[in-house]
Formats: C-alpha cells, structure tokens, sequence
C-alpha cells in the first residue's frame, strides 16, 4: 500500500 | 485512469461550461454565489501551480488550464461584464470563517513531514495543494447557503450544482477503485472528498425529487 498526494489527479 | 475518475473529471468540466454558458446566454449572474466563485478560483490556483513544477499528461495540463481559465472566466463575468445582475445583497457568507481555518488546518495537517524552511518550492507546492484540497471541500458553502436565503434556484443552476457535486462522488468511488487495484489511497483527499459530497446530500436530495420531475428548484418555507 502507497499513500500520498494523488498529484495525478484533478 | 478508471471509468470513474474520467467521469468524475467529465461532470467537473461539465459543471463550469455550464455555469459559464448560463451567464453569458442568459447575461445575467443571478443566483450565483460570487465567493463560491472566488473560492474555487483560489482552489485552481493553489492546486494547479504544479503545472509549472511537475509535468504529468498532456491531459492533466489541458484540464488545469480550463478549469484556471473558465474560472477566471466566471469571475470576469460576475464582477465585471454582468456586475449589475449579481446578488450582492443574498451573498454574504462570511469567507474568512472559511479561509482561516482551512489555512490553518493546511499548515497543520498536510503531507510533508519535514520542518518547515522558507524557500522550499517543493513544500509551499505540498501545502498549498492541501490548503486546496481542504478548501474545495467546503468552498460551495455560500453558494448553498445563497439557495437557502432566495429560498430557490434557476433549473439551470441545479443542473450546475448537480453536475459539480457529482464530481466529487465519483472521485469516491474512483479512490475506492484505486485502493482495491492499484493499493494507492490518500487520506486527505478522501477525508475532504467525503466532506465535500456530504455538504450536497441535501440538494441532491432537492435535485432528485423535484428537478428531474421537471418542477422547479423551491425550498420548503
């Protein structure tokens, strides 16, 4: 499991 | 990219062309909350400054200039062009009962760990997409809160309304989608995700029951 800014979204 | 997160993205781009087609074809901004607007134009800017520190696609690029862009847009259209059709006197949610504590919790809870250092691109970049993310999340407040003291709103707005807090409903359920097949969660965005869809329960409720019917958007008295 990976967690952070999901900067790929909008 | 899921099915849900495309069409979560697709209501968002949705709801602006929508508010923006409204103004411009009906010249009026009536029953549009300006600090909502305000709000939103912050979220796009804080959030999007990445745009300039962290290329992604060229589909990620494109949808952050038209939202900076028809949100600009907006703003120009309701303080500017059409100022004299804007309902000054049914917004007056106080904003900084927003702003303050969404910059403070920004500050206080964000994804950066490190100790704060004047200077550093990549922190500023890390609280102000949090701030953003913080701040979309109640940032429909006076719009809302707008519909609530006219007590009604145009079909055409709801429709806006829907279509923008929709968006956030399926980013839910894309997030959930993320977990499950890509074990990737962020928990800030969903706290805020969850916040924001709940705020407009009761307006979908309103949506559903009375616009789809084909009645007009009234508040009980």
């Amino acid at each position: 499991i990976t967690t952070g800014a999901a900067k790929d979204e909008l | 990219m899921n099915i849900f997160r495309l069409t979560g993205d697709l209501s968002h781009l949705l709801a602006i062309i929508i508010l923006v087609l409204k103004i411009w074809k009906t010249r009026s901004c009536a029953g549009i909350s300006g600090k909502s607007q305000i709000l939103f134009a912050l979220v796009y800017f804080t959030r999007y400054l990445d745009l300039f520190t962290n290329y992604i696609s060229l589909y990620n690029s494109f949808m952050k200039i038209v939202f900076i862009g028809a949100s600009l847009a907006t703003l120009y259209l309701m303080y500017m062009k059409f100022k004299a059709t804007y309902d000054r006197n049914h917004d007056t949610f106080r904003i900084e009962f927003l702003l303050i504590p969404v910059t403070l919790l920004g500050l206080l809870v964000n994804h950066e760990f490190t100790p704060l250092e004047i200077g550093d691109t990549v922190l500023v970049v890390q609280v102000l997409w949090t701030f953003s993310i913080y701040l979309e999340s109640v940032a429909i407040l006076p719009q809302l809160f707008l519909v609530s003291k006219t007590g009604e709103a145009e079909t055409i707005t709801s429709h806006y309304l829907m279509a923008l807090g929709s968006y956030r409903a399926l980013y839910l359920i894309n997030w959930i989608w993320r977990y499950y097949f890509e074990g990737f969660y962020d928990l800030i965005a969903i706290v805020a995700g969850i916040v924001q869809t709940v705020l407009y329960c009761d307006f979908f409720y309103l949506y559903i029951t009375r616009v789809i019917r084909g009645r007009a958007l009234r508040l009980p008295a």
